[in-house]
C-alpha cells in the first residue's frame, strides 16, 4: 500500500525540517503511481499532485513528528475532502412523490440498484418503472426484483416509447399511494445520441427529483468522459458506486467527484437487494490508495 | 495524432499520457516508454513518427499469439464455458457466438447455468428463441453444476455440434462462487472427457486494472482458453488486455461491439492497436 511504498522516499525527509520541491519529488511520484494504479484519471491524477504539491512545499515539518506521516496524512485528507461529506440519503418523505431516474452504461448494476433502493425505502410504498424495452427480458428482470424487494411494479411491455411508459407509471404513481418512484432504464453508450437524447426527454417529461448514475466501481480511465457526458446532458443528482465488494480499488470514484462533482450517494457491495450502503468517503479514500 | 516532428521528453510524456489513458496501466506503459527511451537515446528513433510506429508495432506483437483456432469439432460435440464477473456480457456473448457458429451450419444447445439472478434464465430463453435453438434450464437456484449436467445429456441426445454453457456472474473474490463455477467445469469434464474444449472469460473494456486480478484468479480456477472483450464500440481502449495477455498469454477470441447478436468479431490485434492510438 501507499505507507510501505513511501518508508524508503520518506525515510529521505527524516531529518529535514522543511519539505522542499526536491526532497518530495519521489513521494509525489509515489502517490502518482498509486493514484493511477487505482484507476484514477490520469488527468486528475495530475491535478491532485499538483495541489498536494503546492501545499506541502514549505511546510514546516511539525516537531517529533515523522515527515513520512504528515504527508501521507495530508494526501489521505486532501482524498477524503474530494470525497464528500458524510452523503445524503435520497429525500424520500412519506405523503410527497419522490422520482428517481437510475441511468447508466449497459451491464453496470443499474436493475439491481432500482431494487435495492425501493427494498430500503419500502416503508413508503415504491412504484418501479421498467423502462428498458431493448435488452431481453429486462421487463421480466424488474418485475422479479421487485417482487423479490416486496415493492410494487408497473410494466407496458417493450412495444411502446420508454418515455410514454415513464409517464404513465407517472400517473399509477400519483394515483396509487406511492411516495417513491423508481424508473429503470436500459443501459446506454454515453455517445449514444438517441438513446441520450431518449433520456433528456424523459427527464423532461417527468421531473425527476434525482438521477443516479449507476457505475461500476471497477471502471477504468473512462470514467470521466462517461460522468461528465451523462452530466451534461442531463444534470445527475447523485452517483452509486457498485459491486464495491470486489476489490478494485474505486479510483473512478475521486475522477467522477473531481469532474462532475455529484454527491455519491450509495454503494453496492453484493448482489442481493440488501447489498446496498450509503457511501463512506474516510473507507474509499483509504481504499484508492491502496 | 502527434503531428511529425523532433522527439523531446515532453513527446515521450505525450505517449505515456495517450497509453496510460487507454487502460494500459503503469507497469506496461513504464515498460513501453523506457524502450522507446532507450531507443532514442541510441539514436534508433529520431522522430515522433518513428516512436509512434515502434510503439504500435510492439503492441501489436504483444497482442498476437500464434493460436490455434478455436476447438469446434470435437466429438460428440464441442462445449464452451462462458464465465466472468458480473454484467460484462457472457449472456449476450453466448448468443453471439451461438449465431456465429449457426452461420457455419453448426447446430448449438445452450445452458442456462445462472440459476439465482432475477430473469436470467428468461434472458437466455428469449435468445433461443430468436435463434432457434434449445436452452435447457433447471429449477430456480437448482445447483448450476446439475444442469450443466443435464446440458451434456440433452446435448447427446440431440446430436449437436456445439453446447455453450452461460454461467452466472461472480466476483473473483467470491470463495463460494469460485467454487462453483470450478464444480460445473468438473462436473462437465466427468460428464464429457475433454470437456470444456473451451472456457472463454468475458471482459468488459471498461474495467481497469482491476481485469488483471479477474483474469488471474479465473485463470487459476479455470485455466481459460480464451478471452471476449466487450464493449468496445463504446469510448473505452480496453487497453487492460496488453497487460493480461503479457502476464497470462491468454488469447484473445472475439470483441463485442454493440448489443446485436451480429455484434461479434474475430480479435484482430492491427485494427485494435491503431483503435488505442484513434
Ligand atoms: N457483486 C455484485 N454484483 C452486482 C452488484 N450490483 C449489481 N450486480 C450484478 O451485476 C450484474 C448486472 O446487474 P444489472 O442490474 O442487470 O445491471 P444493469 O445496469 O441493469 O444492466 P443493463 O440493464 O443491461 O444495462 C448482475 O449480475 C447483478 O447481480 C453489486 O453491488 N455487487
Ligand atoms: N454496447 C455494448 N453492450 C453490450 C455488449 N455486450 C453486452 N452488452 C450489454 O451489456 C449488458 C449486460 O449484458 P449481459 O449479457 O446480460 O451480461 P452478463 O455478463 O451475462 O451479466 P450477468 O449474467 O448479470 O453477470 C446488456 O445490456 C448487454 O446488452 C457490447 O459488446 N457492446
Ligand atoms: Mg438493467
Ligand atoms: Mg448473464
Amino acid at each position: 500500500n501507499l505507507s510501505d511504498r513511501l518508508q524508503s522516499t520518506i525515510s529521505k525527509l527524516r531529518g529535514t525540517d522543511k519539505l522542499t520541491d526536491d526532497n518530495i519529488k519521489e513521494a509525489l511520484r509515489e502517490v502518482k503511481l498509486a493514484l493511477l494504479e487505482a484507476d484514477v484519471n490520469l488527468l486528475i491524477v495530475k491535478e491532485f499532485v499538483n495541489s498536494i504539491k503546492k501545499e506541502v512545499l514549505g511546510a514546516e515539518v511539525e516537531k517529533g513528528l515523522d515527515p513520512g506521516k504528515q504527508f501521507i496524512k495530508l494526501v489521505h485528507e486532501k482524498l477524503v475532502e474530494i470525497m464528500g461529506t458524510n452523503p445524503e440519503d435520497i429525500n424520500v418523505k412519506k405523503g410527497g412523490l419522490h422520482k428517481v431516474m437510475m441511468v447508466g452504461l449497459q451491464g453496470s448494476g443499474k436493475t439491481t440498484t432500482t431494487g435495492k433502493i425501493a427494498k430500503k425505502f419500502q416503508d413508503v410504498n415504491p412504484l418501479l418503472v421498467a423502462c428498458d424495452v431493448y435488452r431481453p427480458a429486462a421487463v421480466d428482470q424488474l418485475l422479479t426484483v421487485a417482487k423479490r424487494a416486496g415493492v410494487t411494479s408497473f410494466e407496458k411491455g417493450t412495444d411502446h416509447d420508454p418515455v410514454t411508459i415513464a409517464k404513465e407509471g407517472l400517473e399509477k404513481a400519483k394515483a396509487g399511494n406511492h411516495s417513491l418512484l423508481m424508473i429503470d432504464t436500459a443501459g446506454r453508450l454515453q455517445i449514444d445520441e438517441k438513446l441520450m437524447e431518449e433520456l433528456a426527454r424523459m427527464k423532461e417529461a417527468i421531473r425527476p427529483d434525482d438521477i443516479l448514475l449507476v457505475i461500476d466501481s471497477m471502471t477504468g480511465q473512462e470514467a470521466v468522459r462517461v460522468a461528465k457526458t451523462f452530466d451534461d446532458t442531463l444534470g445527475i443528482t447523485g452517483v452509486v458506486l457498485t459491486k464495491v465488494d470486489g476489490d478494485a480499488r474505486g479510483g473512478a470514484a475521486l475522477s467522477i467527484r473531481k469532474t462532475i462533482g455529484k454527491p455519491i450517494k450509495y454503494i453496492g457491495i453484493g448482489e442481493k437487494l440488501d447489498g446496498l450502503e450509503l457511501f463512506d468517503p474516510e473507507r474509499m479514500a483509504s481504499r484508492i490508495l491502496g | 495524432v502527434f503531428g511529425d516532428g523532433k522527439l523531446d521528453e515532453d513527446k515521450l510524456e505525450e505517449f505515456e499520457d495517450l497509453l496510460l489513458q487507454g487502460d494500459l496501466g503503469v507497469e506496461v506503459t513504464m515498460e513501453l516508454v523506457d524502450h522507446l527511451r532507450q531507443g532514442w537515446k541510441d539514436g534508433k528513433y529520431k522522430t515522433v513518427a518513428d516512436i509512434q510506429e515502434s510503439l504500435k508495432t510492439k503492441i501489436q506483437e504483444e497482442l498476437t499469439l500464434k493460436i490455434s483456432p478455436l476447438n469446434l469439432s470435437e466429438s460428440p460435440f464441442a462445449v464452451i464455458l462462458m464465465v466472468g464477473i458480473n454484467g460484462v456480457g457472457k449472456t449476450t456473448t453466448t448468443a453471439k457466438i451461438t449465431s456465429l457458429f449457426q452461420k457455419l451450419d453448426k447446430k448449438c444447445m445452450l445452458v442456462a447455468c445462472d440459476t439465482f439472478r432475477a430473469g436470467a434464465v428468461k434472458q437466455l430463453e428469449t435468445w433461443g428463441e430468436r435463434l432457434d435453438v434449445t436452452v435447457v434450464k433447471g429449477k430456480e437456484n437448482e445447483d448450476p453444476a446439475s444442469v450443466a449436467f443435464e446440458g451434456i445429456k440433452r446435448a447427446k441426445q440431440e446430436k449437436v455440434d456445439i453446447l455453450i454453457i452461460d454461467t452466472a456472474g461472480r466476483l473473483h473474490t467470491q470463495v463460494n462462487l469460485m467454487e462453483e463455477v470450478k464444480k460445473i467445469s468438473r462436473v462437465v469434464e466427468k460428464a464429457l472427457p475433454g470437456a470444456p474444449h473451451e472456457t472463454l472469460m468475458v471482459i468488459d473494456s471498461t474495467t481497469g486494472q482491476n481485469a488483471i486480478e479477474q483474469a488471474k484468479v479465473f485463470n487459476e480456477a479455470l485455466d481459460l482458453s480464451g478471452l471476449v472483450v466487450t464493449k468496445l464500440d463504446g469510448t473505452a481502449k480496453g487497453g487492460v488486455v496488453v497487460a493480461i495477455h503479457r502476464q497470462l498469454q491468454i488469447p484473445i477470441r472475439f470483441i463485442g461491439v454493440g448489443e446485436q447478436v451480429n455484434d461479434l468479431q474475430n480479435f484482430n490485434p492491427e485494427e485494435f492497436t491503431e483503435a488505442l492510438f484513434a
